[in-house]
């Protein structure tokens, strides 16, 4: 999927 | 960042530092899996990856140093530490962590974001994370005894799981409905394998007796 999930979580 | 992923963190941050306080201060890890302190090392390693290519904050990099640093030193002292590591449970720890790595790793290559090397083991990561306080959990309940250090241990780092599904939500509602499958159900199995205990947890605490697991 194209949607971008940040990865800003520990 | 949200009040409840803050939250979140500190408690785990807090779960840890009990746990270390707990390792040095009595010179004992009797109680802990040596198994769960290894996956968590696992977990962390394999999420962590991007730590020098990505720089996201000054808090989340100070974050993950020092997770790291800490999951690595506890199963330091369990293994190598001439005192702490004759106080460990072995023969009672018995829980074969292998065969829950094995599972998420293929899993996560069945179910994952994007087929990249950090894509697929941050997945693993996520899903290690959500079953690996199992041989901790078992553990406890062959132990008759549980010290309250080692209690409050595993109560904050099963609350920190439920703060950040708290977090999810309030992400899900700011951040234009932004869904996050795979972390949420993944958080969402390991605070249910909290279940139990948070409920003798809570008990003992209201009735002001010692934590009791049933075997």
């Amino acid at each position: 999927t194209d949607t971008y999930i940040p990865k800003d979580e520990l | 960042m949200n009040v409840f992923r803050l939250a979140g963190d500190m408690t785990h941050l807090l779960s840890i530092i009990i746990l270390l306080l707990k390792i040095r201060a009595t010179k004992s890890c009797t109680g802990i899996s040596l198994k769960t302190q290894e996956l968590y090392v696992i977990v962390f390693l394999t999420r962590y990856l991007d730590l020098f290519t990505k720089y996201i904050s000054f808090y989340n990099t100070t974050m993950k140093l020092v997770f790291l640093g800490t999951s690595i030193s506890i199963v330091w002292y369990m293994r190598y530490h001439k005192v702490v590591k004759q106080t460990y449970n072995k023969d009672q720890d018995t829980f074969r962590h292998y065969f829950l790595a094995i599972p998420c790793f293929l899993l996560a290559l069945l179910i994952h974001h994007e087929f990249t090397v950090i894509e697929v083991l941050w997945t693993f990561s996520i899903y290690l994370e959500a079953v690996a306080i199992l041989p901790q959990l078992v553990l406890l309940q062959r132990s008759r005894n549980i010290d309250n250090l080692t209690g409050n241990y595993v109560f904050l780092l099963g609350a920190y799981r439920a703060l950040y599904l708290v977090n999810w939500v309030y992400r899900y509602f700011t951040e234009n409905h932004l869904v996050r499958w795979i972390p949420w159900l993944s958080g969402l199995v390991q605070t249910t394998l909290y279940a139990d205990f948070f409920y003798y947890y809570i008990k003992s605490w209201k009735n002001n007796e010692k934590l009791q697991l049933p075997a």
